[in-house]
């Protein structure tokens, strides 16, 4: 865990400049001769003699460029020899960091990327999403893509746009057309350095495919269409209609359905649809009779074979159109209607005898023909006469026993009427049934004609099952005793009687028990008795909810209405049961170096370096993980945060090292860093947190440059007795830790934070308890945390310059105190209750609060804002300090951005 | 006592400041 200054170069280009890069020194070298050697990758290793040392004096230079895409960081294990080769020293390892420069181009992951969207899809609706790398130094400013549609074909008018993060392709409004464009070409750049001027870009296409729905409503060729046909004649494709729809072709959005609306009640007509034409055939399937029909109006509607889309469903109207049919008159003669039929002969009948008549109709009028005459045709026992102008059906002789044995019992005849002038014939059918009963051979017995139904009809009944079957001639019993010939025996209908099988007479009995016994259990069971009475029903006493706790099976009983305001904490989506949580960030990305704040500063303020305005930002999908609140959580807390961020620390170090080598102005380090370490390892029960302090290392006058709460801070870190170390400005802080300015604190903290003050005193101990003020401030004292620890939370706010007191704070500018010092010492917040008297953002997620000084040089403006990042769901908090030279007295402009 | 020590660039007034690794706790 220990912070290391790393060792840096930079990538592609000449480093020798910067030589020697780093020197390693042994004490032994005082009183022998040592020899300085290095290993590892970069100089005995690929790629070799990256860098050298010089062995006598331990200086290590850099002799090649390098490539940060092939070897980002070198560990050069340091080792001091005696003469004999001897190790003197445990080895050394010094880490080189190669710095990034953007040196690689975004590139696409497909040259052309290929999608598709509905036509008519909402505005921003997903359509792809496009990817590229940068093989630059990840989570850095020279990897970050940002995308652009740069062109679009066709070019009418925007359809989509890009999110220039994620590279995501939305619609950007509703009105995609497929019938106007089937298909976008996009141009996409995507640039590094988040799309600024000076980054690298490449280019890709997108073709986006607009799929089509149904959004056109089908119509029909004509408004009406009128058609001729002859009766009795059916037709296979009696007339094409022919449907035209704008949606793609050969698609269910395309393809019509023409349907009846009326007209065709007798089913006369079909009309099957062609769907590779879209074209609807109209069939005739059953014959129309010109007598009955001479016009018909169909009346037909036309919709798509899939449903309309929902875009245009209220538009669609159901329209009919009319299809005017005309039946033309076909001669057709005369039949025979119906073609059999059976008559009725008595026994009595005597010769000439009439048995009925049977004459042809002429269709063309519906009446008797007059224009046929008729003959028999087949006339088995040559008994029938017809008359040839009537068609009166008569007996030629009383019917005999040898007839009645020679037909079998059946006489079935035809007849024919003959049209001469048409040349027509037709036949009917004469049936006569011949039942043998009551017939004698005497021939004075009845020839019994019953007249046969063409199809036997069945009875069907219910059987008392439910089953139905179908039975045939079963017999009705009439409940009057009436109309029953006796041979089969009456069909028992359910639900006359009703009869009691041994079982439902059994479970009568047993709910008849069930109820004798009921009373007799209730006189048995002394529910109010003395216990110990044996196996029985638990006594319940009085004016008691019973044996079951409402408030579950442990902890108090919660007063009377706390039900109802249990306070259930939030737990953030995919968390467990646990209530803490950190984020362990993987990546630093500082989005703003040499950027925006920079710009703020203004240019003569750029001196002084950079700024970490963004904070630190979390990766994309950061590793959660969970605490337990309470006292018990604190091994389990340090296991989670594992210290500080090592890229971060290692980023800020190299960064701000460069930065100060690029200036033009000269400026002295006043950088340091203060951490604390709420609850880490080695903690003192009842401290408030430990804090580092990382600083010059040889030269420890910088102290005196600093504010005096961190070098406080400072003094605590490095150990130095704070009761020798000399006051600088006896003033700070004020004895009073009330704000003595409260108006001008309230004007700091112009967004809405209350004055910090006396509330959370008790907790307010880093510094302004611990200040020298006097000998026997030592240490951070042990505070009584009210809410146990790790709930501390500790924010202030405080000004000294302007009104405040000018005489003491108008120091030398470069060397003074400072005149704004925002600081916020942010840890775990279990217990709410501090949210009601800070307004502090929800740091839960915060590990490490980062302090960063800063001086700016006199004679410099004022800054407009001092803004203080809020980076809630960060692993490290960046608090910038500002020293502000008070010449002007004007602290009014100052804002805090919670 | 074996230690490195690492160029920093900051000076811009002809010295070289080296820094040590160091980092103290309380």
């Amino acid at each position: 865990e220990w912070i290391k200054y790393a060792a840096a170069c930079r990538e592609g280009e000449d480093n020798s400049k910067r030589n020697p890069i780093a020197k390693i020194h042994s004490d032994c070298a005082a009183n022998q001769q040592v020899t300085y050697r290095i290993s590892g990758v970069g100089i005995d290793q690929p790629p070799y003699g990256i860098f050298v040392i010089n062995q006598k004096t331990g200086e290590i230079n850099i002799t090649s460029i390098v490539d940060r895409e092939v070897t980002p960081y070198f560990i050069i294990v340091c080792r001091a020899l005696n003469l004999q080769g001897q190790d003197l020293e445990r080895p050394l390892e010094l880490r080189v960091r190669v710095l990034d420069i953007n040196d690689n181009p975004p590139v696409f992951s497909m040259t052309t990327f290929i999608g598709q969207i509905e036509e008519n899809s909402n505005a921003n609706t997903l359509v792809m999403k496009l990817n590229a790398t940068d093989a630059d130094e990840p989570n850095n400013l020279n990897s970050k893509i940002a995308f652009k549609i740069i062109r679009q074909e066709p070019s009418d008018s925007p359809m989509f746009i890009i999110n220039r993060y994620t590279g995501e392709i939305r619609t950007m409004n509703n009105f995609l057309d497929r019938e106007q464009y089937g298909q976008y070409s996009l141009a996409v750049k995507g640039s590094d350095r988040d799309g600024g001027a000076d980054g690298m870009s490449a280019e890709c296409e997108c073709n986006i495919k607009i799929l089509d729905v149904n959004d056109n409503i089908p119509y029909l060729e004509h408004s009406s269409y009128n058609i001729e046909i002859a009766e009795n004649a059916l037709h296979s494709d009696l007339a094409q209609i022919r449907v035209i729809d704008l949606d793609e072709e050969y698609t269910d959005n395309w393809v019509a359905v023409i349907f009846f609306i009326s007209g065709n009640e007798g089913n006369w007509f079909e009309i099957e649809m062609n769907e590779k034409t879209n074209v609807g055939i109209l069939k005739v399937v059953k014959p129309l009779d010109y007598e009955e029909t001479k016009n018909l109006q169909l009346s037909i509607g036309v919709r798509n074979k899939a449903e309309f889309h929902h875009s245009i469903m209220s538009q669609y109207k159901l329209t009919a159109t009319v299809v005017s049919v005309t039946v033309t008159n076909v001669v057709e003669g005369s039949v025979f209607r119906p073609g059999t039929k059976t008559y009725v002969v008595t026994s009595n009948m005597e010769a000439n005898s009439k048995v009925g008549e049977f004459v042809a109709i002429d269709m063309d009028t519906g009446l008797p023909s007059t224009t046929v005459r008729y003959v028999m045709g087949s006339n088995p026992a040559d008994l029938l006469v017809v008359d040839s102008k009537t068609g009166i059906l008569t007996l030629r002789n009383q019917v005999t026993m040898e007839q009645y044995q020679m037909l079998n019992k059946r006489y079935q005849g035809t007849i024919l009427s003959i049209d001469d002038s048409l040349h027509r014939t037709c036949t009917g059918t004469i049936i006569i049934d011949l039942d043998g009963s009551g017939w004698k051979t005497e021939g004075t017995s009845t020839v019994s004609v019953q007249t046969t139904k063409e199809n036997g009809e069945e009875t069907t009944f219910t059987e008392p099952g439910g089953e139905t079957s179908s039975r045939g001639p079963y017999v009705i019993t009439d409940e009057n005793g009436g109309g029953t010939n006796g041979e089969r025996e009456p069909y028992q209908r359910p639900g006359d009687n009703v009869h009691f099988g041994p079982a439902g007479i059994g479970l009568l009995i047993m709910g008849f028990l069930v109820l004798g016994l009921v009373p007799f259990l209730l006189i048995c069971c002394d529910c109010g008795g003395a216990p110990g009475g044996g196996a029985g029903f638990e006594p319940v006493p009085e004016c008691s909810d019973g044996v079951i706790h409402p408030w579950a099976a442990e902890g108090p009983q919660p007063a009377p209405g706390d039900l109802t305001t249990i306070c259930v904490p939030q737990i953030p989506p995919g968390g467990g049961v646990t209530m803490m949580e950190c984020i362990d960030n993987s990546g630093v990305y500082t989005n703003d170096y040499y950027g925006r704040e920079m710009q703020d500063l203004g240019g003569g303020e750029r001196t002084t370096g950079f700024e970490l305005m963004e904070g630190v930002k979390a990766p994309a999908a950061p590793d959660i993980c969970q605490e337990y609140s309470g006292t018990l959580r604190r091994n389990s807390m340090r296991e989670c945060r594992e210290g500080l961020n090592m890229n971060f620390m290692e980023n800020y170090f190299c960064q701000k090292a460069y930065a100060y080598d690029e200036e033009d102005e000269g400026q002295p380090s006043n950088d340091c860093l203060l951490i604390y370490d709420n609850e880490s390892i080695a903690s003192p029960a009842g401290s408030v947190g430990c804090c580092s302090f990382i600083g010059e290392d040889l030269d420890e006058s910088f102290l005196e440059t600093l504010g005096p709460k961190f070098k406080k801070l400072a003094d605590i870190s490095l150990g130095i007795d704070t009761e020798y170390y000399p006051d600088p400005d006896p003033s700070w802080p004020p004895r009073n830790t009330e704000p003595v300015c409260p108006q001008q604190t309230t004007g700091l903290v112009a967004s809405g934070h209350p004055t910090v003050s006396h509330h959370v005193g008790a907790t307010t101990v880093i510094s302004e308890n611990t200040y020298p003020s006097g000998p026997s401030v030592h240490h951070p004292m042990p505070i009584s945390d009210p809410l146990g620890y790790g709930n501390v939370t500790v924010t202030e706010s405080y000004t000294t310059s302007g009104t405040l007191k000018p005489s003491v704070h108008l120091h030398d500018n470069l060397h003074g105190p400072n005149v704004v010092v925002t600081e916020r010492v942010v840890g775990p917040i279990s217990g709410a209750d501090l949210h009601g008297m800070l307004e502090m953002p929800d740091l839960r997620d915060g590990s490490n609060v980062i302090v960063t000084e800063r001086v700016i040089a006199p004679g410099s403006s004022l800054p407009t804002s001092l803004t203080i990042p809020t980076p809630i769901e960060s692993s490290n908090v960046v608090v910038t300090e500002r020293v502000i030279q008070p010449t002007s007295g004007m602290m009014g402009s100052l804002s805090m951005h919670p | 006592e074996f230690q490195i020590q690492v160029r920093d660039y900051n000076a811009k007034n002809g010295t070289i400041k080296w820094h040590s690794s160091r980092r103290q706790k309380r």
